[in-house]
């Protein structure tokens, strides 16, 4: 579970840089 | 007579139109926001699964009858690399990041 809450911290981080 | 002629014509007006077309990619599957119809379809339904765990590959393709199961693990590795998606509990489940 750990995992996936990393999973989902990265995925952001890529959205995030994908908006700026 | 005059039917005819005019009738003829016709056809000449539409040709014009036709020449916009080529502009912008072209027919209904308008990409939206960078994505193809496919990827967009399945983002869509990934956001939209209540699911805690997240939506599996299987359940894409039952919704996506039409789409072959490579058009939709392709659909998935962009959005997971994009970011729109994540995997939870192994590699065929994805949740949407924007769904919380």
């Amino acid at each position: 579970l750990e995992r996936i809450r990393r999973n989902k911290e990265a995925a952001r981080q890529r959205l995030a840089e994908r908006n700026v | 007579r005059k039917n005819l002629m005019s009738a003829s014509k016709a056809p000449q007006s539409f040709g014009t139109g036709t020449g916009n077309v080529g502009g912008y990619g072209g027919g209904g599957s308008l990409p939206m926001n960078g994505l193809t119809a496919h990827q967009a379809q399945v983002l869509n339904l990934i956001k939209n699964c209540p699911v805690p765990e997240g939506m599996s590959l299987q359940e894409l393709k039952v919704q996506l009858h039409n789409v072959s199961m490579s058009t939709i693990k392709q659909a998935v590795e962009f959005l997971s690399s994009e970011g729109h998606i994540y995997s939870t509990v192994d590699d065929d489940h994805y949740k949407s990041t924007d769904a919380e």
